[in-house]
């Protein structure tokens, strides 16, 4: 079973074409092992990526080196993944 | 029974299989399970069919879960197949629609990818199919549709998310829903129910090019989403989906309004980033009840507008 422990959502606010095109390297990069949640890159909405915790601070970096603006959406995806799966065991008991 | 199913939880395909065929049997005179064909990896493909009799009605096709990882998709979808049938006879615009239209409902479009969720990544959204030459498996299938099939916003790695395949209905999946729908030949509207991002999109997403229908269909889908809204002020946008998302070709609703469905439509759900695709159970009946209105907006509007 694949674990996500350390992985971020990263918000991604694209403010310029010098930001788009970075996000396209980004995209590029296939060994980072990014997974873009909202695809598309333009000034008009937020793009949320996924990014596995051996990735993170390498990805971190590059948008900082290139002024691209961010936060982080989620701080650790498996603490989510945890919490619903604990949801699913207790609904399953209710149901029963 | 169907008052004892639990809607604000999420449910492995067995569970909603196994819903579908109560829901059946409670509803004999109006539901039927249409078996569409089976997945890569052999599962059953079921759509609820809605009909209150006639040969070959006009039809409204909604279809949810294309994206296995979506599964506020699945779990709106099976509250939504529950107020349909408990809305019949009650609702007289319900009652309305399925006095003149059919309405079919599949709820998990990706069976292969939404077990796969539950068992080995729930992060998975393609299908299960494997390709030679390479290790890694499963197609978007929403990238797999005939309409500007291998174009921009989709991937020729097999690797990617946004693989779009070998060649247009490669999956077995996407070719079990084409099928249908030309064997049907009479489908007046095509919804495809995602998340997250809160989005009600029409074509294009193959090129940026305007749809002869724009206008209108911006118009119903904004009267959608102000009836949407109207229940927890949830924020969404609308527009075609090459303008408001991104360009992506080989999608369905691309496909469907190239063949002659006027209506097609795309929902994307909640939420904004906050969950993405792990949103709280506790948020499904939200998430159902306000798509519902905006779901019943278009349907409605179908029905009134003949063509």
């Amino acid at each position: 079973k694949e674990l996500f422990n350390g992985d971020q959502v990263l918000r991604i606010h694209v403010e310029s074409e010098d930001h788009i095109q970075a996000l396209k390297e980004l995209e590029e990069d296939v060994d980072s092992g990014l997974d873009f949640w909202t695809h598309g890159f333009s000034t008009e909405r937020p793009i949320d990526i996924r990014v596995p915790h051996s990735s993170l601070s390498a990805v971190k970096d590059f948008l900082k080196k290139n002024n691209v603006p961010f936060n982080v959406m989620i701080n650790n995806v498996q603490e989510l993944l945890d919490r619903e799966k604990s949801e699913m065991v207790s609904n399953a008991k209710m149901e029963r | 029974s169907t008052k004892s199913f639990n809607f604000a939880a999420y449910h492995d395909l067995e569970t909603i299989y196994s819903f579908m065929d109560t829901l059946v049997a409670s509803h004999p005179n109006l539901i039927t399970k249409v078996h569409i064909g089976n997945s890569y990896e052999n599962r059953p493909m079921y759509a609820l069919k809605f009909s209150t009799g006639g040969v070959n009605r006009p039809a409204i096709w909604v279809d949810a879960g294309i994206h296995s990882r979506e599964w506020v998709t699945q779990a709106s979808a099976v509250w939504i197949a529950n107020k349909i049938a408990s809305n019949y006879g009650v609702d007289p615009s319900v009652t309305s629609l399925l006095g003149q239209m059919d309405i079919y409902l599949m709820i998990v479009t990706n069976p292969d990818g939404y077990v796969f969720t539950h068992t080995n990544n729930r992060m998975w959204r393609k299908t299960r199919s494997v390709k030679s030459g390479s290790s890694c498996r499963g197609v978007d299938p929403n990238r797999n549709w005939d309409a500007g099939f291998g174009g921009p916003g989709a991937s020729k790695d097999p690797c990617s998310d946004s693989y779009h395949g070998p060649y247009a209905h490669s999956e077995v999946e996407v070719k079990n829903v084409v099928d249908l729908i030309m064997g049907h030949g009479n489908f007046k509207s095509f919804i495809s129910v995602h998340s997250y991002s809160q989005l009600l999109m029409y074509p294009y997403g193959y090129t940026c090019t305007d749809i002869p229908d724009m206008s209108e269909l911006h118009s119903v889908g904004t009267a959608a989403i102000k009836e949407l809204t109207s229940l927890y002020n949830t924020r969404y946008q609308v527009g075609s989906i090459c303008k408001i998302i991104y360009q992506a070709s080989g999608g369905s609703i691309d496909w469907t309004y190239d063949i002659g469905i006027k209506y097609s439509f795309a929902f994307e759900l909640r939420d904004t980033g906050f969950y993405g695709f792990l949103l709280p159970a506790n948020q499904i009946i939200p998430t159902a009840e306000e798509t519902w209105l905006g779901l019943k907006y278009i349907m409605e509007y179908v029905r009134n507008h003949p063509y």
